[in-house]
């Protein structure tokens, strides 16, 4: 564990958090995509299959089981509870579009040909894509409330603190993951034009509008 | 790809 690994989960638990916020004290979804939270709870549930076949450390169980409910919580707010609120006609980006290859993909490229293994490189990569349906309806609808917005920084600054995790540990541990680390940049790169609109709208007070 | 077996990250 270095600062950035722990800055990077924290980031991604603030993230969550800050979302679950957002629908309960808004009693609304709008403006949420529920395909990018049914993906991000793929994500969970076939990454951290190992939970049941290796222990790592308290903090690494806790994290994954944390991950897992809250992205369970989190759909169950959008299409149960607060149903009415989901914006349907504007979320409409196709999933199996990233599910479909992004298993391909890790049949094709792994670290080794097993079931648990396929299923973590389809959740790296899967990951990777997952934000797409939420960034194609902020791109539909034009706009994002703030804290939406807070939300999508928060996420996109995890990955980013990975990296630099991961040139920390190539360097002093010698450690490096080729799939996590590619998979990783892709992820980072995609939040890249959101950043821009974040540090440049957001922060000045700004709503975030995209440019007609 | 890589030179550990277990994922130790999240």
């Amino acid at each position: 564990m270095n600062i950035f690994r722990l800055a990077g989960d924290l980031s991604h638990l603030l993230a969550i958090i800050l979302l679950l916020i957002k629908i309960w004290k808004t009693r609304s979804c709008a403006g949420i995509s529920g395909k990018s939270q049914i993906l991000f709870a793929i994500v969970y549930v076939s990454r951290y299959l190992d939970l049941v076949t290796t222990f790592i450390s308290v903090y690494n169980t806790f994290m994954k089981l944390v991950f897992i409910s809250t992205s369970v919580a989190t759909i169950y707010l959008m299409y149960v509870k607060f149903k009415a609120t989901y914006d349907h006609n504007h979320d409409s980006f196709r999933i199996e579009f990233l599910l479909v290859p992004c298993f391909l993909l890790a049949l094709l490229i792994n670290n080794a040909f097993t079931p648990l293994e396929i299923l973590w490189t389809f959740s790296i990569y899967l990951e990777a894509v997952a934000i797409l349906p939420q960034l194609f309806l902020v791109s539909k609808t034009g706009e994002a409330e703030s804290i939406t917005s807070h939300y999508l920084f928060a996420l996109g600054s995890y990955r980013a603190l990975y990296l630099l995790n991961w040139i920390y540990r190539y360097y002093a541990e010698g450690h490096y993951d080729l799939i996590a680390i590619f998979a990783g940049a892709i992820q980072t790169i995609l939040y890249c034009d959101f950043f821009y609109l974040y540090i440049t709208k957001v922060l000045k007070g700004k709503k975030l509008q995209l440019p007609a | 790809f890589s030179d550990e077996d277990d994922h130790d990250e999240l």
